[in-house]
């Protein structure tokens, strides 16, 4: 492949003969280092935000190698206007990463409490399957945010992301605030909240993997729910899914046995 | 015991010539006219062909290019892995600390990427740099 991914034409493409495809099978698994073909459940998966921004992310860097970086932003965002946009901050992580991982979310319905308890949207991530030689190095919550025309055009709205620490069957769950944010009704986007700490903490002790709550708060302190305040969920448009994100540093090299 | 006849059967097949070319003895192997030169070829990968479509979701698939022939050894140009084999058993009859080490060339290959989807629908860039591969001869 030249930089631009375009394949040699001097290349032949030739069907494989069928123990041919076996054996080329068999290698490539173990160079990825996989002891199998992943069969993955895409009844809703493949056009996802998720497997849209790793795709932004492959994207940058496959064509990375000869462009200097100023250029490459000014380009990833051209590229990715119609994408998740990713902030000049990925692009770094992206650049130490040796693996990138997303995530998805594994709430099946959108819980939305009774009134008589506070609105509160919950996520959950299955993060038990990562390799333990990697170490997450950087993790990132995405959530996109619609323009809300409904309300007062001025009207701001108070977004909290909690870190689930503890259940309680007939009570609210205690909760580790991780971040607030002050959003403006008619703002549109992605909004990225840093989960790092957090995600370290569930790849390490896998039971405090409680999940994320989110909840919003009008300007006058009254408990809205997140479709009031434009959040996508799993009801919304495909591409516009929350996920998380997380980079990963590997630790130690993979030695494929000599066959 | 049937399983026992038509092993020996299969045996007896093995050992006899089946064509023309296998009819000398194995000490013609090296005759010059007996050598396929060696050649490399290209070959596209794709994943498409592999009927990995469904997990993975870049690249389509990879420039390869693989080797057929009579391939030289890395050792030197008119030994090859074949022969290093014979004098290597041979030297080893006779003076054993002379015996040839074989050695295989570190071969660094290209940095590559790959975006994939895991058995929970969970999508992994990776990227395999530093790839180094130790082989002997054509690899």
């Amino acid at each position: 492949l030249d930089g631009n991914n375009e394949v040699h034409l001097g290349f032949i493409h030739r069907r494989l003969r069928t123990h041919e495809k076996r054996e080329m099978q068999k290698e490539i698994l173990s160079i990825l280092g996989l002891p199998h073909r992943p069969k993955p459940n895409l009844s809703q998966g493949k056009y996802n935000s998720a497997p849209l921004f790793m795709l932004d992310l492959y994207n940058t860097i496959s064509g990375e190698e000869k462009i200097p970086v100023e250029v490459k932003l000014s380009r990833y965002h051209s590229t990715t206007q119609s994408l998740p946009l990713a902030t000049y901050q990925e692009t770094a992580f992206l650049n130490d990463a040796d693996m990138v991982m997303s995530f998805v979310n594994l709430v099946e319905y959108d819980r939305e409490l009774s009134p008589q308890r506070r609105h509160h949207k919950e996520f959950k991530f299955n993060l038990s399957l990562i390799p333990d030689s990697e170490a997450i190095t950087a993790a990132e919550f995405r959530l996109y945010k619609e323009c809300v025309s409904r309300t007062i055009r001025n009207e701001t709205f108070l977004l909290k992301v909690y870190q689930v620490v503890k259940e309680h069957p007939d009570r609210e769950a205690d909760l580790f605030l991780l971040d607030s944010r002050r959003l403006w009704a008619a703002d549109e986007g992605w909004l990225e909240f840093d989960i790092t700490a957090t995600s370290n903490l569930w790849v390490m002790s896998p039971v405090h993997n409680l999940g994320l709550q989110v909840s919003l708060e009008t300007s006058s302190g009254l408990s809205i729910s997140s479709k009031e305040a434009g959040l996508v969920g799993r009801s919304g448009a495909l591409e516009k899914q929350p996920f998380m994100v997380a980079f990963f540093k590997i630790s130690n090299v993979h030695i494929r046995a000599p066959r | 015991s049937t399983g026992g006849k038509r092993r020996q059967q299969n045996r007896n097949r093995s050992t006899q010539p089946q064509d023309g070319s296998r009819s000398s003895a194995p000490a013609d192997y090296n005759s010059s006219d007996q050598k396929t030169p060696c050649r490399r070829h290209e070959l596209f990968v794709s994943f498409r062909e592999l009927g990995w479509q469904d997990w993975i979701i870049a690249p389509e698939g990879y420039a390869a290019n693989y080797c057929e022939g009579e391939c030289s050894f890395p050792l030197n140009a008119h030994m090859n892995a074949t022969n290093h084999a014979i004098v290597q058993t041979l030297v080893h009859l006779m003076n054993p600390e002379n015996v040839p080490k074989p050695c295989c060339a570190p071969t660094k290959l290209h940095a590559i990427s790959v975006l994939y989807f895991d058995d929970n629908s969970n999508v992994i860039l990776k990227k395999y740099q530093n790839m180094v591969v130790l082989a002997c001869g054509c690899h």
